[in-house]
């Protein structure tokens, strides 16, 4: 049974792209199938394979836009061993956007792709913007479940309650199956004080929602996009490789 | 003469609210009177005041969505001394976002705004949310500057030429008078290579469109907005609120 993840937080530079990258490296290294959907105007994780969005001729755009448009004829493989199907994003999916906006079924565009096409992935994982608009919607309606990276700072923090309100919304509206993953702390600063007491805010609110692993804040992350890579395949033993290689685990026994 | 500047940039998390508060900050704490207004529907801004967006009664949704509000019902006192005025965003700015979508003076409610209430500051500062929707473009539109932060790193770099093109578009069909005031560098790392060579590129491609001034990376700027506080107020001595001090008084000799 595949499982479809739409990581989402309409805060901004939380690490929903990162997040979504070092996850399906580790998920495929791990052995799964995995496709990543690039859901995000701004490509930044088609961007971070190393794919220049310009050069996309056919994408996530067209899978929202056309009624039998074949996810397998612009997937791009990618990651360890191009073992990972992408689904890129090019810049007319802002235009996109645009246009399924008028379109009744509006909102299970991608949900509807992903049944007419049958995929033979364990793992989906989308990626959104950073927003609740429509391609979030999108993302929120053709997943199962949600995963929610949260930046240890406290402007980052107090957005995931609305999130929630949100997703709740969602699944009595639009999607019954749709449950939360949980949540997970994303740049700690095991240094700053600051950090620590934003986890245990979160910790104190969302209990056992939240993941134990903690991504920690460095600049490797930053970096490794640069080279078309993840941190999991560049630097495996690397401790920001080896949390989301831990979170992944965490994932794939939850499931 | 007024100056209305936007801060934009549709990559999520490089310090557009941030930005906005401690300019406005300092601006007034060098004697200008300074409007800041909060078009992002995430309230960041708001909440960076210490202001619970949940209270709001009446604020940039209303601006935006009735033709004869005045300004001056719902603006709030703020920062040093409470004399900045801030139009406060509240949780149905995304809803207004929406239904202003269906007006065919959708892209100008803020400028018309701004115009009918003749408003009685130097500066006026826009915060906007990361994307480049409805609310964004009527920060472009109403305004006559526009400022970009850019994040040191990789992923923030690349979608500054989508901004650009945007505000060239923007320039050509909607707002004659809109100029890019610049760019600048924000959580700067002087210890990572990384940031270093973000902002060589900066510089060889947008040249003297780059300010000198650097904002460093700082764990204080995450603090402060729990106090409801800029730093450049709580901590004007802090490298981090120095910093902004000096983008402000390059801004306003700019002028
Ligand atoms: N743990 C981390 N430590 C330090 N930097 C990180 C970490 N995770 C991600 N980054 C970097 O921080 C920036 C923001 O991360 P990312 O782009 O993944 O966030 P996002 O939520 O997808 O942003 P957006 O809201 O714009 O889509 C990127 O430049 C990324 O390389
Ligand atoms: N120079 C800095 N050093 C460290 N942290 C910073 C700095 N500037 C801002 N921050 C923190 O980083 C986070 C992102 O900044 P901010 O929210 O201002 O960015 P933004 O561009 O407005 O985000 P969004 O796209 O979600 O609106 C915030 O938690 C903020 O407190
Ligand atoms: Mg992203
Ligand atoms: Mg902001």
């Amino acid at each position: 049974m595949t499982r479809t993840i739409v990581v989402a937080n309409q805060k901004g530079g939380v690490g929903k792209t990162t997040s979504v990258a070092n996850l399906g490296a580790a998920l495929s290294l791990l052995g799964h199938q995995v496709l990543l959907i690039d859901l995000d105007p701004q490509a930044a994780l088609t961007a971070s394979f190393g794919i220049d969005p310009y050069s996309i001729s056919t994408g996530t755009p067209q899978l929202l836009m056309r009624d039998r448009f074949p996810l397998s004829r612009s997937l791009v493989p990618v990651g360890p061993g191009r073992r990972i199907g992408l689904m890129p994003a090019s810049l007319s999916l802002a235009a996109a956007e645009v246009q399924i906006a008028f379109l009744p079924d509006r909102t299970t565009r991608l949900q509807q792709a992903l049944q007419r096409n049958l995929v033979p992935f364990d793992y989906i994982l989308i990626d959104t913007p950073p927003s609740l608009g429509l391609l979030t919607l999108n993302g929120l309606v053709a997943a199962r479940e949600v995963l929610i990276p949260v930046q240890c700072h406290y402007l980052a923090m107090r957005g995931v309650r609305g999130l929630i309100e949100t997703i709740w919304r969602v699944k009595r509206k639009l999607n019954p199956d749709l449950s939360l993953l949980g949540l997970f702390a994303t740049m700690y600063d095991p240094y700053s004080r600051h950090s620590v007491e934003v986890i245990a805010e979160l910790r104190s609110v969302f209990k056992t929602k939240v993941f134990n692993v903690i991504i920690p804040e460095n600049v490797r992350f930053a970096e490794v996009p640069v080279a078309g890579k993840t941190l999991v395949e560049y630097m495996p033993e690397h401790e920001g490789a080896r949390a989301y290689w831990q979170l992944a685990e965490v994932i794939a026994s939850h499931g």
